[in-house]
């Protein structure tokens, strides 16, 4: 909340759009805004009003750099929008920069996602620092109902809840990265970065970077599910393979490779497989390693096509890995598979496990 | 020494960063910068953005102050 927790003192508000960005069709952006007031109005007693002249508590328009409030804009990206918590004049008052390059999909910047953040403050939110919450300052875009526990709590604690008790599914608490219990979901490299999924965020490790930087996959990949099972990439084809349920997507960097996604079983596994646990590419045989329970598959790179002879059992070929694998990533001659809060360093010189990790020890914890 | 012309322009981005959303008062000078009010502020924006707390100006705080976000401060009073 802002000091003194302002708020609007009955639960009618009006509000009016002064003008109208061109980027988009004036009833999109119609729509945007009632859609971004619907995501607050859903959790609380709040009405709106729509106005179309005179003042309302809510003043919505569209203005660059200096417009009028001296508290100036600054041009395409950095700032989006502002707006003022709640209070008479130019409390509530919302403001779009028209720098920006307004949308209505996952191209910045999605009018509806930036719509309701701003309204959140024209109620009296002020920022959370919860990564995954809609009024985390910075930008990211997200599908489904953008409101976390820490948004409903937050505007609740102003207004109280819906009395209809309408039933909202609240966006996930980022996982925390040094909680000592965390496991990984899937691991991959891309482009000389580690991507590290858990539930429906992911970690970005770069080498010169010492933190690892959380983003929520749908606004980096919005074409891939928010549940990622498996991952690894294939630098020789610039390719990186996610694996969720029976289907699999290919990413050249960010974008969706044409005809994907597939079902994991073009690669020749057989039906009765629902789901890959891990996945790994080896660069010294140009193989990748597919990990399904107990058991693993080889898939042959070049030629496309499963090796014979699998599936093998893992703790056969994997002395000291006796476990399920729930991510795996190859380093130098070195496998790492990771299982629940452990993560075990593979050598294949020595073929034996020689060293065990927390998890999270590759997030700096 | 004096500033590399790209150290200065990440110093400016910092200042006004810490400026607009974290109240650092403006115009600060040289040798200021590294002072204690901004690195109070730089302490707040990366402990705010759960970043490691170090005051200095790394990787991780200026890529983060380079994202595209919402011009509403990120403390205190909003007026």
């Amino acid at each position: 909340h802002f000091p003194q927790h302002l708020k609007w003192q009955n639960n009618q508000i009006t509000f009016r759009i002064l003008n109208y960005t061109p980027d988009l069709k004036k009833s999109d952006v119609d729509r945007a805004i009632r859609n971004a007031l619907n995501v607050w109005s859903d959790v609380t007693p709040l009405k709106f009003k729509k106005l179309y002249k005179d003042n309302a508590d809510i003043m919505i328009s569209f203005g660059s750099k200096e417009h009028g409030d001296y508290n100036p804009f600054d041009g395409p990206n950095g700032l989006l929008a502002h707006a003022y918590p709640p209070g008479q004049g130019i409390g509530g008052d919302t403001h779009f920069d028209e720098d920006e390059h307004w949308t209505k999909d996952s191209s910045t910047y999605n009018l509806f996602i930036v719509a309701a953040h701003e309204l959140g403050h024209a109620l009296g939110m002020s920022h959370s620092s919860d990564a995954g919450a809609l009024m985390y300052p910075v930008y990211s875009y997200t599908t489904g109902f953008p409101l976390s526990e820490d948004d409903i709590e937050g505007i609740q604690a102003l207004y109280g809840p819906n009395p209809n008790h309408k039933k909202v599914k609240p966006k996930p608490v980022a996982p925390n990265k040094c909680d000592p219990m965390l496991s990984f979901d899937a691991v991959t490299e891309l482009r000389g970065e580690t991507i590290i999924f858990k539930d429906s965020f992911y970690w970005r490790l770069h080498p010169q970077m010492p933190e690892p930087e959380q983003t929520l996959i749908k606004s980096t990949w919005p074409s891939i599910p928010s549940k990622v099972d498996a991952a690894y990439e294939n630098p020789e084809k610039d390719i990186v393979i996610i694996f969720s349920g029976i289907r699999m997507w290919a990413l050249n960097g960010y974008d969706l490779v044409d005809g994907y996604p597939k079902y994991i079983h073009k690669l020749g596994l057989p039906k009765t497989i629902k789901k890959i646990d891990a996945a790994v590419y080896i660069s010294d045989t140009s193989k990748t390693l597919l990990f399904i329970d107990e058991d693993y598959w080889s898939y042959d790179e070049m030629t496309g096509t499963m090796d014979s002879g699998y599936p093998r059992s893992i703790e056969s070929d994997f002395p000291g890995m006796n476990d399920e694998v729930d991510a795996a990533t190859y380093h130098y001659g070195y496998l790492y598979f990771f299982h629940e809060n452990m993560q075990y360093e593979y050598s294949y010189t020595s073929r034996k496990v020689i060293r065990i990790l927390r998890t999270n020890s590759i997030l700096n914890c | 020494l004096p500033l590399l012309s790209a150290d200065k322009d990440n110093w400016d981005l910092a200042e006004k960063y810490l400026h607009r959303f974290y109240d650092l008062p403006a115009g600060l000078q040289g040798r200021q910068r590294s002072s204690g009010a901004f690195q109070t502020k730089l302490k707040e924006m990366q402990k705010f953005f759960k970043l490691k707390v170090t005051g200095n100006l790394d990787d991780n705080t200026l890529e983060l102050m380079k994202q595209a976000r919402c011009g509403v401060p990120d403390i205190g009073e909003y007026n």
